[in-house]
């Protein structure tokens, strides 16, 4: 199954 | 001191019916640039980021920048009470904790104010790389919004996939699947009516259709959405704003576990 990824793991804080 | 003077005040009314609905509450920032946000929603699923170009408004002061803490939903409530065809200007002092909506009526014969009490809010902005994107699609917003409305009603996910043949949306839940394809068009008179794809490789993604579709509340701003698509990067849904800037949406896919 697909489980939903978090934006936070695309993009770093700055 | 800022004093912000946006002749057509209907684009600052559909920026927040666009996006009042995912993010509750969120910081303005000020600029010389302009006028934009960025923020989360609760789930930290999806990001918006907006921007309204200093250029875009008669009057732009803004004399040191700034970052005003609002709820989306007052804000919403208090532009829905500017009409369609007001002159909508943004105020507010220097270390104020509130900020002042005027309406003026075109005739200049009907001048409201509306004062909101502003708020602290703690959030701090994400780096978004640039990237280049395998695939980017450029289509009407209206189907764009059509297409997500109807598999919706199907399935909870939308697999998103490009290839050379045209760009894919497809669904499945427990009454059945649903696919739709649309093809490359630029043969279309009107410019806004074509589906125009650009692509390095193919690329299929699976997204949340309860975010997109929150997305697509953002139609009347632009008669266009482009989808840009990469297999490693959430997909970006972006709304031009004519003459001003853009709206765009970020919304991370679903992964194998």
């Amino acid at each position: 199954s697909q489980q939903q990824s978090s934006i936070m793991g695309y993009f770093g804080k700055k | 001191m800022l004093e912000l003077r946006l002749v057509q005040g209907s684009l600052l009314k559909k920026v927040l019916e666009a996006i009042k609905d995912l993010v509750n509450d969120a910081n303005f920032d000020c600029s010389a640039t302009g006028f934009s946000l960025q923020a989360m929603d609760s789930s930290h699923v999806a990001l918006v980021a907006l921007l309204l170009r200093s250029e875009g408004f008669e009057h732009y002061r803004c004399d040191r920048n700034l970052s005003m803490g609002m709820n989306l939903g007052n804000m919403a409530k208090m532009l829905k009470c500017a009409g369609n065809d007001d002159i909508i200007t943004l105020k507010a002092d220097d270390g104020s904790d509130t900020v002042t909506f005027m309406f003026e009526s075109p005739t200049q014969d009907k001048i409201s104010d509306f004062e909101m009490k502003l708020m602290d809010i703690d959030s701090e902005h994400l780096g978004i790389p640039e990237a280049e994107y395998h695939a980017i699609v450029r289509m009407p917003s209206s189907e764009f919004g059509r297409i997500c409305k109807d598999l919706s009603s199907i399935g909870d996910t939308v697999v998103i996939s490009v290839t050379k043949e045209g760009v894919k949306f497809s669904t499945r839940g427990d009454i059945g699947t649903a696919n739709i394809v649309c093809r490359q068009n630029n043969t279309v008179d009107k410019p806004e009516e074509a589906t125009i794809i650009e692509m390095t490789e193919p690329v299929s993604l699976t997204f949340a259709l309860r975010y997109m579709n929150s997305f697509t509340k953002a139609t009347p701003l632009s008669s266009i959405v482009t989808l840009s698509l990469s297999s490693d990067l959430p997909v970006v849904v972006e709304y031009k704003i004519a003459e001003m800037g853009y709206i765009r949406f970020y919304l991370a896919p679903k992964i194998e576990e």
